[in-house]
């Protein structure tokens, strides 16, 4: 009885030499604020639907995960999020592919799941959903960070003088 | 790639997943996050799975659904399921990445086969805890 949360924020952690105690502080203050945003729903007796919502839209806002404002680049210095959302209650399920401006893709993905009798909207589609709910939208300014933008351009360069490694967590984003 | 799964006191599960993909990839280039089934899963009845880690490993092992299945199918206790297919199955097609994994019991896992992943839970009455490593 009684309810649970868990969050990720993804498996491309900072190899642990590299992690400052300063650093790992941030990461678990970030983790902390969005166990509460999650466990704020729960404990009012709300939904489990809302409950990933919103610890999502969290981690979405945290620059620090690779999702919404934290986002990293394509190949081309843009960003193409996807995101998914199901209730447990009749496998209900929305998702988004290939979408980028709107600042909470897991709100889109929900919208796809209750606006529409589809699961999965790709591109301009499900960006056309996201205006009829209203959603908010934001500049690329607002999802650019150094640290990612950095990250494109140590690739890039690896990639291109041949000293790229094969490192799984390269392919954890 | 973030992700939450959750129990509510009404015993209902659900799950949620979103990502930026990986740096540097290809225009058009999807993952498993927005794939049901592969990134992300929930069903009252078995579990609710948000995955993180190398998005064409997840898909082509369809790793939330197999762990529903083993679960539906096989019997197999949910934390028995998830553990044995991100540390067996996913290292075996040289895959890396975790899950969370919850049950309607209230049973959780947080398996991973990579160096860490950010993640934290709470339960009601409880105190939340974080981990990274």
């Amino acid at each position: 009885s009684g309810f649970v949360l868990a969050i990720h924020g993804g498996a491309g952690v900072l190899p642990r030499d590299d992690m400052s105690p300063e650093r790992e502080a941030a990461y678990h203050a970030a983790l902390g604020r969005v166990l509460a945003a999650g466990q704020s729903v729960l404990t009012a007796d709300g939904a489990a639907l809302d409950a990933v919502t919103a610890a999502v839209m969290a981690l979405e806002d945290e620059p620090l995960f690779n999702a919404g404002r934290g986002a990293v680049f394509t190949r081309d210095g843009r960003h193409e999020m996807d995101a998914a959302i199901m209730d447990g209650r009749g496998r209900r399920a929305g998702a988004v592919a290939g979408i980028a401006g709107v600042r909470n893709p897991v709100l889109l993905a929900r919208a796809v799941m209750e606006r529409t009798d589809h699961v999965l909207m790709a591109g301009t589609g499900a960006l056309q959903i996201a205006r009829a709910a209203g959603l908010a939208f934001e500049d690329d300014a607002y999802f650019y960070t150094q640290e990612r933008w950095d990250s494109l351009q140590e690739t890039l360069r690896m990639e291109a003088d041949g000293t790229l490694d094969d490192d799984p967590s390269r392919r954890h984003g | 790639t973030v992700g939450a799964v959750a129990l509510d006191r009404a015993g209902n599960l659900a799950a949620a997943t979103s990502t930026g993909g990986m740096t540097g990839k290809r225009a058009g280039r999807i993952g498993d996050s927005p794939i049901i089934g592969a990134g992300t899963f929930a069903d009252d009845t078995t579990c609710a799975v948000s995955a993180t880690g190398d998005g064409e490993a997840f898909i082509r092992l369809l790793v939330a659904h197999e762990i529903d299945a083993r679960i539906r199918l096989g019997a197999q206790p949910m934390s028995e399921a998830a553990r044995a297919v991100v540390i067996d199955d996913l290292s075996a097609i040289g895959g890396s990445g975790g899950l969370i994994s919850l049950a309607r019991d209230g049973a959780l896992v947080m398996p991973f086969n990579c160096e860490g992943m950010y993640r934290g839970c709470v339960r009601d009455g409880g105190a939340p805890e974080t981990h990274i490593y």
